[in-house]
């Protein structure tokens, strides 16, 4: 049986320090209030992260990341499963039992990336699962 | 002390330090599989024209963002995770003082390949111009890899790849040298050493320069180089630092 869990504070979210610039966040409605499950963008810049030099290809990507609420009933768009929505019900029923549906990222990509190595080699990169394309409730 | 349930972790909501946003960040070229930021690279102005291998893996680069995987510009692309151009190389010849036959050797740096990558396929890359002697005629270009030198013998060699092209041709011309992966992937602090024979029709040997190979004297943009495809071993679980 699942360990009763202490109710968390719903609206405080783990945010990532908007003071940080090679990450430039933009999360449309802030810590402001509900808002649904849905991909946010997050771009990740080689420049700021002091390899600009080294790299011929991108300058940097969007990587976005998914933050929203997963409360019942669901949406079409929210990408749910049966699973999750069965979750979502029992936690209805038992707050302290079972925990909220997650919002996270449903389908991911991958990017490329071209660069020169420290013997002036130009190396190309394939790095799988790192865009997000779609966010759900699981 | 807390008794009773434990609430998930949550990440300390502090100002992070110069020190500790600097692992961050090397944690996240980690993430992407990028090596710690090189030295800045001021490339010399020599290089500055557009050279031969960033050339080509700028077209593989594009290729790849856009999942072109229809192997129209290369077939291995698609199953590749890492491609890597090597161009520090250095090129011996034995052409027109010694006896037959002529050859061109180019021996490459290959410390650079990276633990727990299969290699897919692996290439030679040479650019010919076209020749004029012997005028329009056939040639057979094979290419060997030195397996093992001598000093009172010749060399130990292993047979990779032939092409047979005509003496007018122009353009790069791509040698299979995937055969010799298995062996510098042993040991790729040793250099691995191409040899280069042109033969004409009737079995005479040329030399490489004559039958339009260009070698290190050549232009930046078509400086010969190395291009191997690997494929990424099932993703070891990554330790953060």
């Amino acid at each position: 049986a699942a360990r009763p869990l202490k109710r968390r504070q719903l609206n405080k979210t783990t945010q990532v320090q908007p003071s940080n610039k090679h990450l430039r966040i933009s999360d449309g409605h802030g810590a402001r209030g509900r808002d649904v499950c849905r991909r946010h963008e997050l771009y990740v810049s080689f420049r700021d992260l002091g390899w600009l030099d080294s790299v011929i290809a991108p300058k940097g990507y969007s990587a976005y990341y998914c933050a929203g609420e997963c409360n019942y009933p669901f949406t079409s768009c929210m990408n749910s499963t049966n699973h999750a929505t069965m979750q979502a019900l029992v936690h209805l029923m038992k707050p302290d039992v079972v925990p909220k549906v997650c919002c996270v990222p449903t389908e991911l990509s991958a990017i490329s990336v071209l660069y020169y190595d420290s013997s002036n080699n130009v190396i190309l990169r394939r790095e799988r699962n790192m865009v997000v394309q779609a966010c759900g409730c699981h | 002390v807390r008794h009773g349930p434990r609430p998930p972790y949550v990440f300390p909501q502090r100002r992070l330090g110069v020190h500790e946003r600097r692992n961050m960040q090397r944690e996240i070229l980690a993430v992407l599989g990028l090596p710690e930021p090189p030295r800045p690279r001021v490339p010399p102005a020599a290089s500055r024209q557009p050279a031969s291998a960033p050339l080509f893996m700028l077209d593989l680069y594009h290729a790849m963002a856009n999942d072109d995987d229809s192997g129209s510009l290369h077939s291995h692309l698609g199953r590749s995770d890492l491609v890597m151009s090597f161009v520090n190389m250095v090129e011996r010849d034995r052409t027109l003082d010694y006896q037959e036959p002529h050859w061109k050797e180019f021996l490459f740096d290959l410390t650079q390949i990276p633990a727990g990558e299969a290699v897919t396929a692996a290439e030679f890359r040479i650019y010919k111009e076209p020749s004029t002697h012997p005028l329009n005629t056939t040639l057979h270009v094979s290419m060997f890899e030195v397996v093992q030198e001598h000093s009172n013998r010749g060399s130990d060699l292993f047979f990779l790849d032939l092409q047979t092209l005509r003496s007018g041709d122009e353009g790069w011309l791509v040698l299979d040298i995937t055969a010799a992966s298995d062996r510098w992937l042993l040991n790729h602090n040793k250099d691995l050493g191409l040899r280069l024979y042109v033969e004409t029709e009737d079995g005479h040997s040329m030399d490489p320069g004559l039958a339009g190979l260009l070698g290190q004297q050549a232009p930046q943009s078509r400086q010969p180089f190395l291009v191997t495809f690997f494929r990424a071993s099932p993703s070891p679980v990554r330790a953060p630092r």
